[in-house]
């Protein structure tokens, strides 16, 4: 889901 | 990562070497808002959580760090260091933040991806990144003439969240599942924060004047 990913960014 | 994210992840790492460069090299912080320093350090904080948790990349570990340890090295140096913190402007920096601490939070528990701790502070950090700049911007319209060095410093500072929009673009078209919209909404909010100080720093560098923002 887009939580998960969403802390691949600073 | 794509040229977006790393040109905007390395502005915004130049916007805190020129604050830090200004600072070391004229011991002075003047026209610097200790409140948007706070508010950033508190913004790193709550969205590096994940530091030791998550292990995403080196540089991306590498990055949260030296953003956190400048960030609070900033804050040290204002309140603490004798020389620093006597040139800083206390009665022109005056914005109440602990309100725009307050809202965010408030907002970050409405708002969010997922209701759990993590992503309430998530959220709650980037709603509060959109809005850290406003006691600076207010800074510098009361105090009128700005140094090159902290024009500078906020003219990366805006330009790296415009460049991270530009990610958030790039992402959208070329992942199928890219979903970013808080981040992408509160990326707009911020970079429109600077619309005015963006103007008037153009203005600046075509007529090769001074920095002047109308108080």
């Amino acid at each position: 889901g887009s939580a998960e990913d969403s802390k691949d960014e600073l | 990562m794509n040229v977006f994210r790393l040109t905007g992840d390395m502005t915004h790492l130049a916007s805190i070497l020129v604050l830090l460069l200004k600072i070391y090299a004229t011991k002075s912080c003047s026209g610097i808002s200790l409140k948007t320093q706070e508010l950033y350090a508190l913004v790193f904080l709550a969205r590096y959580l994940n530091l030791f948790t998550d292990f995403i990349s080196v540089y991306n570990t590498v990055m949260k760090l030296v953003f956190i340890g400048s960030s609070l090295a900033i804050v040290w140096c204002m309140r603490m260091h004798k020389m620093v913190k006597r040139s800083y402007d206390q009665e022109l920096d005056t914005f109440r933040h602990y309100f725009l601490i307050a809202g965010c939070f408030l907002l970050a528990l409405l708002v969010n991806e997922k209701f759990m701790f993590p992503e309430v502070l998530w959220a709650f950090s980037i709603y509060l990144e959109a809005v850290s700049t406003i006691p600076q911007l207010v800074l510098l319209q009361r105090s009128g003439n700005v140094d090159n060095l902290t024009g500078q410093y906020v003219f990366l500072l805006g330009a790296y969240r415009a460049l991270y929009i530009l990610n958030w673009i790039y992402r959208y078209f070329t992942e199928p599942h890219f979903s970013r919209w808080i981040a992408c909404v509160a990326g707009l909010v911020q970079t429109a924060l600077y619309a005015d100080f963006f103007y008037y720093y153009f203005l600046s560098w075509k007529n090769n004047a001074k920095l002047q923002l109308p108080s």
